[in-house]
């Protein structure tokens, strides 16, 4: 399936430079290292947890750039008041993951 | 690293 990324490439720019600012390891950010960027919300910690939970797509307990990208893009529209989904939506599925 | 139980991957649980 080909259907783009909701991500757009200049929200990716926004997401990458957060990413990297978090002092990556390997490519990967920890949760610990995630957690309070996301809890810099101030969102209700029951919907950061699906956030992650929908992020973590390979359910290592750590995010890597799309990953973080994820993350990052459904905590932005969470703040615009749109509501988390229950699973991630196929077009929210970063391209390298299909 | 994390609490057992649950889903232990993700830090907010």
């Amino acid at each position: 399936i080909d259907i783009p990324w909701v991500v757009k490439p200049e929200e990716k720019m926004k997401f990458d430079s957060i990413f990297e600012s978090l002092g990556p390891v390997g490519g990967m950010l920890t949760g610990d290292k995630v957690k309070p960027v996301l809890l810099n919300s101030k969102l209700p910690v029951d919907i950061l947890g699906r956030v992650w939970e929908l992020s973590d797509l390979d359910r290592d307990g750590m995010l890597d750039k799309d990953e973080f990208s994820v993350a990052m893009y459904l905590v932005y529209r969470a703040l615009e008041g749109e509501p988390v989904p229950m699973s991630l939506p196929p077009p929210l599925v970063p391209p390298s993951k299909r | 690293q994390y609490p057992a139980g649950g889903s232990s991957t993700n830090p907010f649980l």
